[in-house]
Parts: structure tokens; C-alpha cells; sequence
């Protein structure tokens, strides 16, 4: 989950 | 998700479908923003171009296609539906886009986090949306007595900024490795721009007169 924080927002 | 990410989807929703009840219902898009609401549909645009290569969750993605789907379809209500573009305020509408444009694809094209195609336009789309609303703010400036609706769309889109903020620091504290400087400064940004927004509205709430910004 390196990049995903935040680009599971909307 | 946490309660404050929830809430500021909802509000954001919610902000989107007052928008859709006062132009459907009233088949009135006065006071509202053409150049802003273009604006919106090329950031979800350009931001969720991840819907068909991530999953993330069913929530997710029909939120993302709720916002794209009701983005295009507001613009094309104010550019072709024979009613609702007549009570377009073009004269007073008059932002350019493209001053709002260009200089946030040129940040993104230097301030990202890596050099691919997505990640600058998702990059692109969080610049954008930060400034997105100054085109509407203007027109709310320039039309004086704001409706009720208008002025409650401006103001869920910027409650939904505000909860955002507090889910960003929600999460900082609950998740490991929950650092994102570019959200969270573009973020912050878009917020600040509704404090003066925010200001007259509570002073009109406050003394049940209608919202008026001054020149």
C-alpha cells in the first residue's frame, strides 16, 4: 500500500 | 473511513444534489458558475482516471461515477437544456478558465510525487479543485441577492473541504505512514477560500437577512 493513502479519497 | 471522511462525503454529495434539485426543480441555473462547474468535470476528469485501472471498493466507485456523472451532467443543463441556460448569468460569468488551467498543469507537471501520466493528472485535479470555486465566489460577489439554494451549494462544498481537513488529521494520528503534503496543502488552500464565503454566511444566518457579498 505504498501509494494509496489518499487516492482512496475522493 | 472514519466519521469525518463519511460526513464530508455526504456533505459533498449533498452539495451536488442541491445544485441538481435547484436546476431540475427550478430549471434555474442563476447565480451559478458555468466556468466553475466546467472546472469541476475536468478535475474528476482528470482525477479519476484510476476508476477503470484500481478497485478500490464499491463505494468508491459509484461515488466517483455519482461526481462525474453529475459534473457533465450540470454543465451540459447550463450550456443546452432550452430552459435552464436562459437564466445563465454569461455577462456576469466571465472567470477564464484557462488562468486557473495552465498554471496548475504547470505545477503539476513540476511539484508531483512521480513522473507518470496518472499520477500528474491526479495531481493536476487536486491544484484545480482547490482554485475551481473562485469563478463562482466572483459571481456570487458580483449577483446580489443570493438565493437560498446557491448560497447553501457554496456552502456544503465548502463544509465538505473543511471535514476533509479533519479526517486528513483523523487519519495522521489512526494510520501508519499517512503523509500526503500535496493533498493536504492544496486541501488547505481550497478551505481557506471559503473563510470569507463562510464569514457572511453565518453573519446573514445570524441576523436572518439575505446573503449578500460585499463588493
Amino acid at each position: 500500500m505504498e501509494h494509496t493513502s489518499g487516492k482512496d479519497e475522493l | 473511513m472514519n466519521i469525518f471522511r463519511l460526513a464530508g462525503d455526504m456533505t459533498h454529495l449533498a452539495s451536488v444534489l442541491v445544485l441538481l434539485l435547484k436546476i431540475h426543480t427550478i430549471k434555474s441555473c442563476a447565480g451559478v458558475s458555468l466556468k466553475t462547474q466546467e472546472l469541476y468535470a475536468l478535475v474528476f476528469a482528470t482525477r479519476y482516471l484510476d476508476i477503470v485501472t484500481d478497485f478500490i471498493s464499491v463505494y468508491n466507485t459509484v461515488m466517483k461515477l455519482i461526481f462525474l456523472g453529475s459534473s457533465f451532467s450540470i454543465v451540459w443543463y447550463i450550456r443546452h437544456h432550452r430552459v435552464v441556460r436562459r437564466s445563465y448569468d454569461k455577462d456576469q460569468d466571465t472567470f477564464r478558465h484557462y488562468l486557473l488551467m495552465i498554471p496548475c498543469m504547470l505545477l503539476a507537471l513540476f511539484v508531483h510525487e512521480k513522473f507518470t501520466f496518472k499520477e500528474v493528472m491526479w495531481t493536476f485535479s487536486l491544484y484545480l479543485e482547490a482554485v475551481a470555486i473562485l469563478p463562482q465566489l466572483v459571481l456570487l460577489q458580483r449577483t446580489r441577492n443570493i438565493d437560498n439554494l446557491t448560497g447553501q451549494y457554496v456552502f456544503l462544498l465548502g463544509a465538505y473541504r473543511g471535514l476533509y481537513i479533519f479526517n486528513w488529521i483523523y487519519r495522521y494520528f489512526t494510520e501508519p505512514h499517512f503523509v500526503h503534503w500535496i493533498t493536504w496543502i492544496a486541501g488547505v488552500v481550497q478551505t481557506l477560500l471559503y473563510a470569507d464565503f463562510f464569514y457572511y454566511y453565518f453573519e446573514s444566518w445570524k441576523n436572518n437577512v439575505r446573503l449578500q457579498l460585499p463588493a
